[in-house]
């Protein structure tokens, strides 16, 4: 269990250190098991430096930095073992967009291998669809799905623009 | 494997029967905020043995089937069902096509099928054990989750780990 | 000090029934004292009920209509005793367009009295603003300050369109 | 009263002498993830009092002066100035300008000044005690504040209710 734990981490670390580089336009990100202790046991330590800046502690980055981070690190676990499923659910929300492109990018290309659904309020994000899918309560409080084509932009107004929470 | 169709009656804001049809590739689902979009997610998840009610949303187990509006009358049962297609046998039984159904009742009792066959919600969990849509994993990914795996709380994190592995 | 304190509630309350009556088109929402114990001490219970839905636990809202319940409340207290300045960082992320609108339509009535400073990524709440300031990293981990004139959209687009974290 | 200006020198990304002018009504500061934005908001904390690394995103006070980048060597000093405008006299000082300058040097020394007066940092704090801009209070809204406020452990929304008072 012990070999198999480190050859999972060993991996993951890989696919860490490059799918932030893609993410963040280059820096280094890297995982650490936390010394002198068991390592089943021991602390797993996340370090992640964007491009030019200096290594800080993970809380001193910015709420859209520690979003892409994240996201790189639960990407970099996927490739490890890829789930048959991924729903992101308005992850995109602290991201500006040159990270919401990078972003999908990436996703389009895991597309091939995984089906990803996205639930979002961003035009940029719906625009990478394939299919979108529009949630309405036309009668308050009650849900009903209408299937949009990304072509019919009049469809998608009347589903984004209806009113309130 | 991945997910061809969800099916829902009575789930929180769905009282009634709804159906999505999923496509390999990227879904997006779209909508103004309290409309049911992550609630769909929440079917997803119950449909595949979530049974924490703090990852589910709510404080007790009934809060899951359809309360009622204004205008309609609360229900008795909140009704999931997932199908999956199998063709590449990332579950190792002899389907192409694995359906998953899972009933609760205001009375707290509930019923779980597998392609239509009554059996207990620990078959339809051992069934997804080693495709990485284990409860808690990293096939699913929401906003609240950066904290969690940036967190200097390590357990969570080495959690997805041993998921991974 | 307990007088004091249940009449500030009892103003907050009153605010907190409008500011959200207005955020949500409708719907209403209370603040409650827990019963039987010193208002010294007792709980603060908040409800809230979006229009044409059921009163449900604060849990089962969506993520948007959590925020913008937060956002009537804090508002609420604002109103009772105004601070000179309110800085609001990124709180519109996980808001929908139209919510966004009501939000800064309430935010420009009260900005004559306070002085409001917007963080965003969103174009709606830039244009909402009497001044721009764009922060960029010319440098690498070096920031500067640029005051951008709403009318120039490309100087717009140059601060926001600057590549990644 | 409101901001009418806010200096920065070696603080958190801001090594250069910067400067941001405030008028009345609605300013909205905006770039990519990680430029600056919400140190700014760090700034103005600091400089009106606040002092809990947990609210300023460091572990140690000196994470608060620059620490150098690739290109940039780290600086000694962190200094951040505010400018008010006390016209209204909000805060019951003779002056219609006040301006707080407060220092932060690695040695773990600190230098606060009130209009160019050195003084302690309790005399700031308590300047601004009746204005509603007390840390913790309601003048400063961000993200993860939602959570905070709608929490079912409520000292933290009683503190809000305090402070109102
Ligand atoms: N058991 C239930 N019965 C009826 N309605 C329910 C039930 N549980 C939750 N809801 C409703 O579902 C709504 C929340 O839906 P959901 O969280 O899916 O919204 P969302 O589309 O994700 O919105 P957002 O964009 O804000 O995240 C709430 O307004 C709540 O009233
Ligand atoms: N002491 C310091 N010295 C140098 N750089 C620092 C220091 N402290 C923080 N930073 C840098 O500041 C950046 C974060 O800035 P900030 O949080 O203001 O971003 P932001 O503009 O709010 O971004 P977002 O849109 O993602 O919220 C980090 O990348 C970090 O490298
Ligand atoms: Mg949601
Ligand atoms: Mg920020």
């Amino acid at each position: 269990a012990k070999k198999l734990f480190i050859e999972t981490l060993d991996a993951v670390r890989t696919n860490f250190k490059l799918v932030f580089q893609e993410l963040f336009e280059g820096g280094d990100a890297d995982i650490l098991l936390e010394e002198e202790v068991d390592p089943l046991e021991a602390n797993i330590i996340v370090k992640a430096r964007p491009r030019g800046k200096k290594i800080l502690s993970i809380q001193q980055l910015s709420g859209g930095e520690r979003a892409l981070t994240a996201i790189s690190l639960l990407f970099s676990l996927y490739l490890v073992k890829p789930s048959p499923f991924c729903i992101l659910d308005e992850v995109d929300a602290p991201l500006d967009d040159a990270n919401i492109g990078r972003f999908l990018k990436m996703i389009k290309r895991f597309s091939d291998n995984t089906q990803f659904i996205t639930i979002t309020h961003n035009k940029l994000t719906m625009e990478a669809a394939d299919i979108l899918y529009g949630v309405t309560m036309k009668q308050p409080g009650v849900s009903q799905i209408v299937s949009v084509n990304l072509n019919r932009r009049g469809e998608l107004e009347d589903v984004l623009g209806e009113g309130s929470a | 494997m991945h997910l061809s169709k969800l099916q829902l009656l009575g789930f929180k804001s769905f009282p009634e029967k709804t159906e999505l049809v999923f496509n390999k590739g990227i879904s997006c689902i779209v909508g103004p905020n309290g409309c049911g979009k992550t609630n769909l997610l929440d079917a997803i998840r119950w449909g595949i043995g979530e049974s924490r009610m703090s990852v589910l949303r709510g404080s007790r187990l009934e809060e899951i089937i359809f309360a009622g509006t204004r205008d309609y009358k609360p229900l008795g049962m909140a009704e999931i069902s997932i199908t999956f297609d199998n063709h590449d046998h990332a579950v190792p039984s002899g389907y192409d096509e694995i359906n998953v159904t899972r009933r609760l009742f205001r009375s707290g009792e509930s019923e779980f099928l597998i392609n239509r066959t009554p059996c207990r919600l620990k078959d339809i969990t051992e069934m997804f054990l080693d495709t990485g849509l284990a409860p808690g994993a990293y096939s699913v990914i929401e906003q609240s989750m950066v904290d969690v795996i940036l967190s200097d709380k390590t357990e969570d994190r080495r959690f997805l780990f041993e998921e991974a592995a």
